[in-house]
Parts: structure tokens; sequence; C-alpha cells
């Protein structure tokens, strides 16, 4: 039985490149960027942080260093040993990650030979915050060198790598790899941390929603995650779809730039055009990059050659690369290339036929089909079809937040998917890795 | 498959402790490892790189072993392979 790993009861660690690699085209900046965002991929799913220090006293010292240095991991010339780092558990050196000086450390390099550092770098600060090795042949943390891994700013680790580390130290409450977490917190002081989850301790804040009872303001699919907005909050789902967290997370915390006395949004949706983010809440639209809103805004809906009044509910279609508004029985189609309103709308009778003549918010999913949501229950359109599929409407708690019987079960412990695959999972069990994501937010 | 050369064995054995596979051997007694220990420690080895379980040192284990390769042990220390079960 491996002991259990150690981890840092710290979450903020620094870091330092104590020494470079003497004879490498890679200039010292980019060494130190490349650490920077091989920590990241890590810091960015986890409530770790990193920093970098320049003085000695750094948790996670880097070094570059040949043959015989002073530990337990001689390295071997070319080749053989590329790199080691020690677990947060070592006496000595928790943390400290140490590179071949004799390798050949490239960015990107298409020479076989070359050894790339951002890959190796993200495998051993996965040891330096406490993963060993693993087989599965797609893990970054198994043994053998694989070769580069792409573009640093949009490398995605593994699932089952993200399931580990998650085990390790939870879920990180912002939700987007492209968080900047370095934005200043909004000017609210910051929130007292969340009382622990036991039922006899504090009752939980008056203002969040059950996720198994309530309906919901906006759906939307945001960089592939469905994300589903009640009031003040949000609730998140992995391209896989698993909910993230069985608590919601707050939404002025992560989308950072909306006023602090929003009190919900109306629509969601991310455009196809730009991959940016819109809001709707009233009369106003705020328009995000990443999570952060653009300058500028709010701005009046008019824009988009909407009626005072708002939406409903927003989504791109991408059947057709046109964006949907709508609002009470109305419906509008708006061309996102030419940036106006087609013709003849608003209509009456949109292109779909089965769904409900009012909605909360619409969105396309991971599996081609259009989703339309109404109080608490929503319609599923198979790509192609313009028909709801038979079947529906089903509920919405149960096939996509983990709920069981929502009406029992209002705090809707966490249960199986029922006799039908919930969207998110397209007929897998959630424990089909043997992985359960048990997050804990406070 | 044909026996592995003597220089082969040795590599194996050495790599086969360095990552984990094998107890490190004893520097006083030079302990030597049974056929049995190591043919456990190879296939531990190859089911772990996503080989074919032969528990013999064929050619594409000794090309995964020359593989470059993070230094850390794949199998805690304390864990021989037969305790991998």
């Amino acid at each position: 039985q491996a002991p259990a790993p150690a981890t840092w009861n710290r979450r903020s660690l620094s870091w330092r490149v104590r020494t470079f690699p003497r004879d490498s085209p890679l200039g010292r900046d980019t060494v130190r960027a490349l650490m920077h965002y091989a920590l990241k991929v890590w810091s960015d799913i986890t409530p770790l942080n990193f920093h970098e220090v320049a003085g000695s006293a750094a948790d996670i010292q880097i070094d570059f260093s040949k043959a015989d240095h002073n530990d337990a991991y001689p390295f071997d010339g070319p080749g053989g040993a590329v790199a080691h780092a020690f677990l947060p558990g070592d006496q000595l050196s928790a943390g400290d990650a140490h590179f071949d000086d004799d390798e050949s450390w490239a960015f990107r390099s298409p020479d076989t030979h070359d050894m790339d550092l951002f890959a190796v770098a993200v495998h051993e600060f996965g040891h330096a915050i406490g993963l060993s090795h693993v087989a599965a042949a797609s893990s970054i943390m198994q043994p053998y060198y694989q070769g580069p891994v792409g573009d640093p700013l949009h490398y995605r680790l593994p699932y089952e790598d993200r399931v580990r580390v998650w085990q390790l130290y939870g879920v990180r409450e912002s939700v987007s790899p492209t968080a900047q977490p370095d934005t200043p917190e909004p000017e609210e002081p910051p929130l007292p941390p969340e009382p622990p989850n036991n039922r006899s301790g504090t009752p939980p804040r008056k203002d969040v929603p059950l996720r198994c009872s309530t309906d919901f303001d906006a759906v939307a699919q945001i960089r592939g995650e469905a994300f589903f907005f009640k009031g003040r909050y949000f609730w998140r789902l992995t391209r896989d779809g698993h909910l993230v967290s069985l608590q919601p997370a707050q939404m002025h915390r992560f989308w950072r730039g909306l006023p602090l006395h929003l009190d919900g949004v109306d629509a969601v949706f991310e455009r196809t055009s730009d991959h940016k983010i819109v809001f709707f809440k009233g009369d106003r639209y705020w328009v995000f990059k990443d999570n952060n809103v653009e300058e500028g805004y709010p701005r009046p809906v008019s824009d988009f050659g909407l009626p005072p009044g708002g939406v409903d509910a927003a989504f791109s279609w991408a059947h057709n690369d046109k964006t949907y508004f709508f609002k009470d029985q109305l419906y509008w189609r708006f061309d996102e290339h030419t940036r106006r309103m087609d013709p003849g709308h608003p209509a009456r009778s949109p292109p779909w036929r089965g769904i409900p003549s009012t909605l909360d918010d619409a969105m396309r999913w991971s599996d081609g089909a259009a989703y339309f949501f109404r109080g608490q229950e929503y319609w599923k359109v198979v790509e192609g079809e313009l028909e709801a599929a038979p079947g529906y409407p089903r509920s919405t708690a149960r096939d996509w937040l983990v709920c069981t019987d929502p009406q029992a079960d209002p705090e809707g412990e966490d249960g199986e998917a029922g006799a039908h695959a919930r969207p998110g999972q397209r007929g897998q069990s959630r424990s089909e890795d043997g992985f359960e994501v048990c997050s804990c937010t406070s | 498959a044909p026996a592995p050369r003597a220089e082969d064995l040795s590599l194996g054995v050495e790599w086969l402790s360095r990552f984990g596979y094998l107890p490190p051997a004893d520097p006083t007694t030079g302990q030597l490892q049974t056929q049995e220990e190591l043919s456990k420690a190879i296939a531990a080895m190859q089911r772990f790189g996503g080989l074919e379980t032969t528990g013999i040192l064929d050619e594409a284990t000794l090309a995964l072993m020359k593989t470059p390769r993070c230094s850390l042990p794949d199998l805690p220390a304390a864990a021989p392979a037969r305790r991998r079960r």
C-alpha cells in the first residue's frame, strides 16, 4: 500500500530558478517563463498559488545540475534520467526540482533529441506538489518522456491528473483555466471563509440557492463547460459533464467586473466569432474576455437591435452560426458576421418545434444537441433535427446537477445518474475512471 | 526470445533497482536477485510501462529502459515488486 501522499499544508508557495542551464539556447527569461507556466498548469485548477521570489528561501528551488549533485538521484549524461523533483514530505528538499544540465533543453523544438523543458517541468512540479508516477499512458505523471505537450498557454492537464490533484487539494474556486488569479479582488472586502459544511454548524448563507430545487436564470456553454446561473451564484460542469462542486461558486468573485449590486443575470452565451462571453441583464449587456469584463461595458442591448426590456434567453446555434435571442413568446435571429439582426424579426415561432413558448435560457452542448431550459426542466433537440426529442422535458437537477429526486431531497445529496445517461455523461457512470471528485469548497 | 546479453542483464538489474522494481542491492552481501524475483520485477515494470508482460528482458523492455525519463522511482522504495499486486 503506497503511503498516503504528502501534500503542502500551505496554499501559497514561492519558487525560484537558482541555477540556469549553462549551454542552452534558452535564455534565462525563457526558462523562468516556462517554469511560471508549468506551475500555473497546477495552480489553475487547485487552490495553490505560486509566486517567484529572488531570495534563497524559496519553497521550490529549481536547479540545472550535472551527474552527482549531492542528492540520491545522480544524473547520467544525455538521455536516461533527465530530471526529478522532491515530494512535499521530503525532509531536506521538499518541492525542489532538478533538471539534468547535460540534456539539450528546448521549447517546442521539432528535434527529437531535444528535451521539451515545459513538458518535463509540468511533470516535475506534479511531484513537487505530491503526485507520484502513474502507469496511465495519457497521464503527464507517467515516468517516460513523451515529447513536447504543445503551447504552454493552452495546455490542459489530462483528466485523470486533474482528478488526482483535486483529491489532494480540492478544486480551485475560480473555474476557468484562463482565470487571471492576479487580477485585483473586487472592491468589496474579501468574504469570510465558508463555514464548515456540517449541518449542526452555522446555517448556510441565506441567499445560496439549492441546486436540486431551483430554476435557473441563465445556462451557457463556455469554453466547452456548462454554467448554470442562479442569483449571485453559478454551478459549473466540466466538459466531461462532471459537476465540479456541489456548492455554487459566487458569480462576482469569478466574473470580474459585474456590478456588485447585480443580483442575477437574464442570459449568457459565448460568441462563436471571438469566444467572448456576453452577459445580459435588463436593458444592458457586458462582454467578457475570459473572466474579465472588457472596457466600456455595460452597453445597451439596442446594440443588437433588441428593444428595451432585455432578453430571457440567448444562444449561438452552430448549425447556422446565428445567435438567437428569446423574450416572452418572441425570438430574434442575429447574424454574428454582419453584426445585424436578420430581417423579419422578431418572429413568433422559432425553428424548433416541441419546446416551450417562453424560455429561461438555451445552450448547445458538446454532444452537438441544443438544450432549452425552463423552470426545473429541459428539452433536447438533437443535432440536425428541428423537433424536441421524445421523452422530454426531463429534470434538469437530476440529469445535469447530480440530484436524485429533486423534490425529496432539496439538499440534493450526490446521487447516481438516473436510468438515462446524463447529457454530459453520455452513458458513462460517474465513477467510470474509478475516480470521484469530492470537492470541499470550505 | 534470445537470452539477454550479460551487459543487458546487468543494465536491467541496475535499472530495476533504481526505479523501485527491485530492492536496492545490499552493498555488503552484494545480494543477488533470484531469477523468479527478477522475472517478477521485469513483469511489474512491463505492466507499468504498458508493455506485454513477458517477465523477460526482451527488446521492447530494454528499449523502454533506455527511454529518457524522470529519475524518481515508479514504486515506493519499500514496496518490492511482489507486493505490488
